[in-house]
């Protein structure tokens, strides 16, 4: 069925983040080491992504963010496909 | 809806698809027939037309595959990404590729349905990008729908449309395309409301909002996306705060919540609150905390049901205006919070003070669902 599958234990929840988000919302390849400069962005592609779900835009990775980056979906990005 | 930036439609209306091999999970009879009934979908609804060919390159190249697979779009293994499609443009455009690491099924609401993972990833192909629509087909995550009553949802066709026109046989889809409620509606009349675990929840159709008192933010989600057991268009909901449950209620079966997980055992029957068997619907159940009383609303009368002492009170069912003196109407959803009753009648909303019982205020119905 299509509730969130359990969570992968050997995968943390901030690579299921950076996966999520690279593939489906544009966050550029983790290539920067400026720590800020990686959070801001991750922080504006989660914002893009609680807009686009209609959930509490708080840019930060909160448990209803993650539930739905768990679920099964389609591949193609949400935005600027 | 919304399509992809740019003018990435097809220029024709004959296209044509190959499918260039199969999953294990299925057999290939049972791949060509869903592919096949996928297409028609959207061909139901525009002037398109799908031609198979078998060998030589198609307008829609259909192929299963894992991980790393050449399209510089790798897959990730079991669940996640179950499949991705490309625009319409030239070369890879309108391709669709399905991981083959996912369980594909041809009928079985377990696993992944073949028909819908296609009939969506067909939506890119022909020029839609995913939808905000959370009934749409076109909503990025999966959903699983009865395939046997399936029709595309208006917002799908609305965008579909949008680029191809309309079916040029003329003959609209039967049944009417389902349309996702709206909040803003001001006629919208809610089939249940509950409170679960200090959210509250409106019922209505296929779908379901989940609110945050005090607070802007309202979800909408399909019922079946979050418990595939739970029917849809139900009667009536209530939260017990005695036995730290969510009932659910249509026509005379139950079924019960812990926290967002569906209680096992269940559904139950309606007799399960010894109502008398002549009941065979509610149409609205109210959870009295200040008593761990259980009003039950059947057309113009309550049936009080004691939850600890498990029987109906002495006296019921009475009349809905004299236990509610001011409600006239027919009653379809109630709830309690902080103190007051809410008694959904028509569009409108009825507050009651939960000790007196004196009726205070007419709302509107999205007076705690902010539109």
């Amino acid at each position: 069925y299509t509730s969130p599958i359990a969570p992968p234990a050997d995968k943390d929840k901030e690579s299921i983040a950076v996966n999520y988000l690279t593939q489906l919302y544009g966050l550029p390849k983790q290539t920067n080491s400026d720590a800020e400069k990686r959070s801001s962005a991750m922080s504006l592609r989660l914002k893009e992504m609680q807009q686009f779900f209609k959930l509490k835009v708080t840019g930060k990775l909160d448990e209803e963010t993650l539930d739905l980056m768990k679920k099964p979906r389609c591949g193609v990005p949400d935005v600027a496909a | 809806y919304s399509t992809f930036q740019g003018d990435y439609k097809w220029k024709k209306h004959d296209l044509t698809y190959r499918i260039e091999n199969y999953t294990p999970d299925m057999s290939e009879a049972e791949v060509d027939d869903s592919i096949k009934r996928a297409l028609q979908v959207w061909a139901d609804v525009t002037p398109l037309r799908f031609t198979r060919i078998y060998s030589g390159t198609a307008d829609i190249m259909i192929s299963f595959s894992v991980r790393d697979h050449g399209d510089g779009y790798p897959f990730d293994g079991p669940n996640g990404f179950l499949a991705h499609a490309f625009p319409p443009f030239e070369g890879i455009g309108g391709d669709a590729h399905f991981d083959d690491d996912e369980k594909f099924l041809y009928r079985s609401p377990h696993g992944y349905n073949l028909f819908l993972v296609a009939a969506h990833e067909f939506g890119h192909s022909l020029g839609l990008e995913h939808s905000q629509d959370p009934g749409a087909l076109m909503y990025p995550t999966y959903v699983y729908r009865d395939i046997d009553t399936f029709v595309l949802p208006k917002d799908d066709v609305d965008g579909i449309q949008y680029l191809y026109g309309p079916n040029s046989d003329g003959t609209g889809p039967k049944p009417p395309p389902p349309v996702t409620p709206n909040k803003c509606d001001p006629k919208l009349v809610l089939d249940a409301v509950t409170m679960l675990r200090g959210e509250i929840m409106f019922f209505k159709g296929s779908f379901f909002w989940r609110s945050y008192p005090l607070s802007r933010n309202v979800e909408q989600h399909l019922i079946k996306s979050f418990w595939p057991q739970i029917p849809n268009h139900i009667d009536a909901a209530f939260e017990s705060t005695f036995e730290d449950k969510v009932f659910i209620i249509k026509g005379e079966k139950v079924w019960a919540l812990y926290g967002y997980d569906v209680v096992r055992g269940y559904p139950k029957s309606l007799s399960m609150f010894r109502l008398p068997k002549k009941v065979k619907k509610v149409d609205a159940v109210l959870y009295d905390e200040t008593s761990y009383k259980i009003l039950f609303f059947v057309n113009n009368k309550i049936y009080s049901y004691n939850e600890e002492q498990r029987r109906i009170e002495k006296g019921y069912p009475k009349p809905v205006e004299e236990v509610f003196p001011g409600m006239t109407g027919k009653v379809t959803a109630a709830f309690q919070f902080k103190g007051f009753n809410y008694l959904f009648s028509g569009s409108k909303m009825f507050e009651f003070g939960a000790y007196n019982r004196k009726l205070l205020r007419v709302l509107n119905n999205n007076y705690f669902l902010p539109c």
